[in-house]
């Protein structure tokens, strides 16, 4: 089972979580330990890193539009803020004392709160990024739910107008976002859930001619023909509901699920 | 995004300094 959910988050955060959980155990393991070398060069390159990351987040925070990724994302910066911080104390203190013990403790503190405020924050806004897929899915489901109006075939044509550029849209970001996934069962829902709307498209554009046909023909067998439309309307929209719902796991809510 | 080359400039700068601190404490075993 991986631990991040996707493959750039697990890029960025595996290696650092794999040697913030190897100085732990050494660390545990070996009370005293070596002395320390001057970690003032490394250090002072995450501070850099830190306060280019806090730049980057203010902006992605002032130019968002999106509520959540406003409300959530300081948090995750000012915990990368706070960690930072004892990672400099953590390498003056080592300075004067090349043994100490709480100098160590900051250390591992200071390196646990930057993996896990930069885990919060690229998860922030990972999430974000899931909500814009998640709005051009909503807006297939609206078009969706006026089909069972469309009873010209200017409207008909309007209305294809409409959902195809919104079709695609979906198409090529749900895609995208299945190949960056690294849950494999993830994957395969959305590529199933994504074939099936491709599919089911055309065959309920044509479900929507034949509507219009008969009714414009004065057919007795419109009611059939609407019934019709409206199973494939219903079984896009499941679709396209399971596709949102997939969007939103992440492997932690599998582990919750075991 | 930015933010993510961001983020990645950190983990690296951690890993780092992650690797230097660790290598003193390995000389031990």
């Amino acid at each position: 089972m991986p631990v991040f959910h996707t493959k750039i988050i697990e890029s960025i955060l595996e290696p650092v979580a794999q040697q913030v959980s190897g100085l732990i155990i050494l660390h545990e393991e070996g009370e005293d330990g070596n002395a320390m070398p001057d970690l003032e060069r490394p250090v002072f390159a995450v501070s850099k890193a830190v306060t280019n990351l806090i730049k980057v987040g203010r902006e992605t925070i002032n130019s968002s539009d999106d509520p959540i990724l406003k409300q959530d994302m300081p948090a995750s910066l000012h915990r990368v803020e706070g960690a930072s911080k004892l990672l400099e104390e953590a390498s003056g203190m080592l300075k004067v004392d090349a043994y100490s013990g709480p100098a160590r403790k900051k250390l591992i503190e200071g390196s646990r709160g930057i993996l896990q405020g930069t885990s919060a924050l690229v998860l922030c806004f990972d999430e974000s990024e899931v909500r814009k897929i998640i709005r051009e899915c909503k807006k297939v489901l609206d078009y969706l739910a006026v089909a069972e109006v469309i009873e010209t075939m200017e409207d008909l044509v309007q209305f294809l107008k409409d959902l195809s550029p919104c079709l695609s849209t979906v198409s090529a970001k749900v895609s995208a976002r299945e190949k960056e996934l690294t849950h494999q069962v993830h994957r395969e829902i959305l590529v199933r859930c994504l074939d099936q709307v491709k599919t089911l498209a055309p065959i309920l554009i044509c479900s929507m001619k034949i509507y219009i046909h008969i009714l414009s023909s004065g057919g007795k067998e419109a009611s059939e023909a609407a019934e019709n439309r409206n199973y494939l309307v219903s079984r896009m929209t499941d679709e396209l509901h399971e596709i949102i719902r997939v969007l939103q796991l992440t492997t932690y809510d599998e582990d919750e699920w075991d | 995004e930015m933010i993510l080359e961001a983020a990645k400039s950190i983990a690296a700068a951690t890993s780092a300094l992650l690797k230097s601190a660790s290598a003193a404490q390995r000389e031990l075993y």
